[in-house]
C-alpha cells in the first residue's frame, strides 16, 4: 500500500490519529492515547485496478476482470475504488460506568494498507 | 457522506481536504468506538479507581494473562473485566467484599475464568487458613445465599489468587458478586490489608459476548 503524502492523487492510505484529550476521552479510556483513524482514498485508473494487495478472493479476481473488460469498452474508463487491504484490530482499556475496568480487542479497526478493487 | 467532489471519498476521482473535514472525521471516530463497544454514549465517571490500585492490578495480570485476547474466535467478542472490591459489612471475624458490574455485561455474557486476587499480610512464619465463602442473590427474594466455599493455606504475606467456579458465571448474570474471607484465627485478620489504595482486593474475570448465529456467506 502507499501511504498519502505530498501531491499524489493515486489511491493511497490518508493517516488520521484522534488523540482521545482532544475530544475530552482521556478521563474514560485509560490505553491507548488515540486511535489511528486511518482511511483509503484516491484514484484508481483501469491500469492499477488489481495493484497488489487487493483483495485475494478468486471471486473478487474473476469480478475485477469482468468490470475491467466492461470498463475498457467505455470510454470514461474508472469505477474501481480505493478500499483497505489490511487491518489491524484496535486494543482498548477503558473504565465502564461501573468504574470497571474493561479490556478488549476491537477487530479491523485501524486500516494499514489500501489497495484498488 | 463527506463533502468531496466525487461521489464517495474512496471512489473514483475523489479528492479530500483533511482539515475543512476534521471535525466530521473526529465525529466519526467517536461514533465508531462506541458502536463497536456496543455503548450508546461515553461512560460517565463516578468513582474511578485510584491509579495505584490500576497498575497493580494490571501487573499482577500482566504476568498470567493469555498473550493476545485474540487467539479466540473471531466472530466472539471478547472482554477482560477488573472490578475493584467494595469493603462491605465486616464482622470482628470476617470481612465482606462487594463487586458490581456492568448491567450491559449481563445478558448474553459467557464467564470464561474468574479470578479473585486479594493482599494480606501475616505477622512472619504464620501460615493462615482462610476461608473464602461465595455468595450470590438468590432470584427470588433478593436476599444472598452461600453457594460454594473455599480453603485456601495462605503461607506468606503478598497477593494470593482463588479461581473462582461456575458460581462467577451467576455473580455476573446478576451484575452483582459478594464474598466473605474468614481467617480461621482471630489474629489474622486484623493484620489484613485490604483497600489500601494500592492493595485494594479485585476480581478478574475473562468474559465473551455470545455472539449472534451468523450466517457465513460462502
Amino acid at each position: 500500500g502507499i501511504d498519502c503524502q505530498g501531491v499524489s492523487r493515486m489511491c493511497c492510505r490518508q493517516e488520521f490519529f484522534v488523540d482521545f484529550r482532544e475530544i475530552g476521552w482521556q478521563d474514560w479510556i485509560i490505553q491507548p492515547e488515540g486511535y489511528a483513524m486511518n482511511f483509503c482514498t484516491g484514484q484508481c485508473p483501469l491500469h492499477v485496478a488489481g495493484m497488489p494487495g487487493i483483495s485475494s478472493s478468486f471471486h473478487t479476481a474473476v469480478l475485477n476482470l469482468l468490470k475491467a473488460n466492461a470498463a475498457a469498452g467505455t470510454a470514461a474508463g474508472g469505477g474501481s475504488c480505493c478500499v483497505p487491504t489490511s487491518r489491524r484490530p484496535l486494543s482498548l482499556l477503558y473504565y465502564d460506568r461501573d468504574s470497571n475496568i474493561v479490556k478488549t480487542d476491537i477487530p479491523d479497526m485501524v486500516v494499514e494498507a489500501c489497495g484498488c478493487s | 457522506n463527506l463533502k468531496t467532489d466525487g461521489p464517495c471519498p474512496a471512489c473514483w476521482g475523489a479528492t479530500f481536504d483533511l482539515e475543512s473535514q476534521r471535525e466530521l472525521l473526529l465525529d466519526l471516530a467517536k461514533k465508531s468506538i462506541l458502536d463497536k463497544l456496543h455503548l450508546r454514549q461515553r461512560p460517565t465517571l463516578s468513582q474511578p479507581v485510584s491509579r495505584g490500585a490500576l497498575k497493580t492490578a494490571l501487573q499482577r495480570l500482566r504476568g498470567s494473562r493469555r498473550e493476545t485476547l485474540l487467539d479466540h474466535d473471531q466472530r466472539q467478542e471478547e472482554y477482560e473485566i477488573i472490578s475493584f472490591a467494595d469493603t462491605g459489612l465486616s464482622g470482628s471475624n470476617q470481612t465482606r467484599l462487594e463487586f458490581h458490574f456492568s448491567g450491559r455485561m449481563a445478558a448474553g455474557v459467557k464467564v470464561q475464568q474468574t479470578r479473585f486476587m486479594f493482599f494480606v499480610q501475616f505477622p512472619l512464619n504464620a501460615t493462615r487458613t482462610m476461608n473464602i465463602r461465595v455468595l450470590v442473590l438468590r432470584p427470588y427474594d433478593a436476599n444472598l445465599t452461600l453457594t460454594s466455599q473455599h480453603v485456601l493455606q495462605v503461607d506468606a504475606s503478598g497477593w494470593h489468587q482463588l479461581l473462582l467456579g461456575p458460581e462467577a458465571q451467576a455473580a455476573y448474570s446478576q451484575g452483582h458478586l459478594t464474598l466473605e474471607l474468614v481467617p480461621e484465627s482471630q489474629a489474622a485478620h486484623s493484620s489484613l490489608i485490604l483497600g489500601g489504595l494500592s492493595h485494594r482486593p479485585f476480581v478478574a474475570a475473562q468474559v465473551r459476548v455470545e455472539g449472534k448465529h451468523r450466517v457465513h456467506r460462502r
